[in-house]
C-alpha cells in the first residue's frame, strides 16, 4: 500500500505546465520527484496539433537553487497528432543561480520543430532536501542559539490530525529529520533539521498538542527567505 | 556524559520555549 500511495500522490501532484492552446498544440504536464538523491522532472508531452512534432529540447532559466537539466530531453521518435509520450529529465543543482520570486519558481523553455515555448512552474522545496540533513544534536543546539531571533519565522499548520510520531515519520520521508522530542505541559515539541542542496541548513521546532489539530512550526535559518517555502512544504507533506 | 548533557539541554530548550 506504500507503493500505491506513492503512485497516487504522484498522480495528484501532476500539473499542466503548458496548455496546448498556448503552445501551438503542444501540452506539457508533469511533476518533480526526488528518489534516493536523484532529482527528476517527470513530464508528459501530448501533441494536440495536426502535424507531427520533432526536435524537442529543453532549457531552464537561471533560478534560485541552480537547477539545470543534467542531460537532453530524450524524445527520440516524432510525436504524432494525438500521441502522448513520457519523459524523465534528470536535474542537477550546479547550474547558474539567480534569486526567483517565489524562491521555488522555475522558468522553462521548450522547443520543437514548430516554435519555442515558455512556461513557469514551482517545485516543492523538499526536492532539494538532501539525505544527510540530520544535524548532530550538539551542533543543532549551538546553531539554534546562534541564529538570531529575527531570523525565526512562525507559522500555523491548521487542521492536521496526525500525532507527533506519525508526523515525524511522514516528514522523514521528505528528508526532514527529527533530532529530539520533548513533551512539556502536554505539548510535544519536535526539534528537526533539513539541509538544502546548496548547503543551507534549516532548523525547525514543531509543536503538536494532543487534541489540537493546529500545529505551530517555528523555523530558524541563516537564509530566512527560504522559510516560507519550507512552511508550505510542511503543510503539503503533513496534509497529503 | 555528553549525551546526558545534550538530553538535558534539549529539555531546557523545550521548557524555555514553552515558558519563556
Amino acid at each position: 500500500s506504500g507503493w500505491i500511495n506513492k503512485q497516487l500522490s504522484d498522480v495528484i501532484s501532476v500539473q499542466v505546465w503548458l496548455p496546448a492552446m498556448k503552445a501551438k498544440g503542444l501540452e506539457i504536464s508533469g511533476t518533480f520527484v526526488r528518489r534516493a538523491g536523484v532529482i527528476q522532472m517527470e513530464m508528459n508531452l501530448t501533441n494536440k496539433a495536426m502535424s507531427v512534432m520533432t526536435d524537442f529540447a529543453i532549457q531552464f532559466n537561471r533560478n534560485s537553487f541552480g537547477l539545470a537539466s543534467a542531460g537532453p530531453l530524450q524524445i527520440l521518435t516524432p510525436l504524432s497528432p494525438n500521441q502522448s509520450i513520457e519523459a524523465a529529465l534528470p536535474l542537477s543543482t550546479v547550474g547558474p543561480v539567480m534569486k526567483m520570486e517565489p524562491l521555488n519558481n522555475l522558468q522553462v523553455a521548450v522547443k520543437n520543430n514548430i516554435d519555442v515555448f515558455y512556461f513557469s512552474c514551482q517545485y516543492p522545496i523538499s526536492m532539494l532536501f538532501v539525505e544527510d540533513g540530520k544535524m548532530e544534536r550538539q551542533v543543532f543546539l549551538a546553531t539554534w542559539k546562534d541564529i538570531p531571533n529575527d531570523n525565526e519565522s512562525q507559522f500555523q499548520i491548521k487542521d492536521c490530525h496526525l500525532n507527533s510520531d506519525a508526523a515525524s515519520n511522514k516528514l522523514q520521508s521528505s528528508n526532514i529529520f527529527t533530532i529530539a522530542k520533548r513533551t512539556v505541559e502536554g505539548q510535544d515539541m519536535l526539534y528537526q533539521s533539513m539541509k538544502l542542496t546548496n548547503g543551507i541548513w534549516v532548523l525547525a521546532e514543531l509543536r503538536v498538542q494532543a487534541g489540537n489539530p493546529n500545529y505551530t512550526i517555528s523555523l530558524k535559518c541563516r537564509a530566512p527567505e527560504v522559510s516560507q517555502c519550507v512552511f508550505q512544504n510542511y503543510e503539503s507533506v503533513l496534509k497529503n | 556524559e555528553l549525551e546526558d548533557g545534550l538530553d538535558e539541554a534539549f529539555s531546557r530548550l523545550a521548557e524555555s520555549r514553552t515558558n519563556p
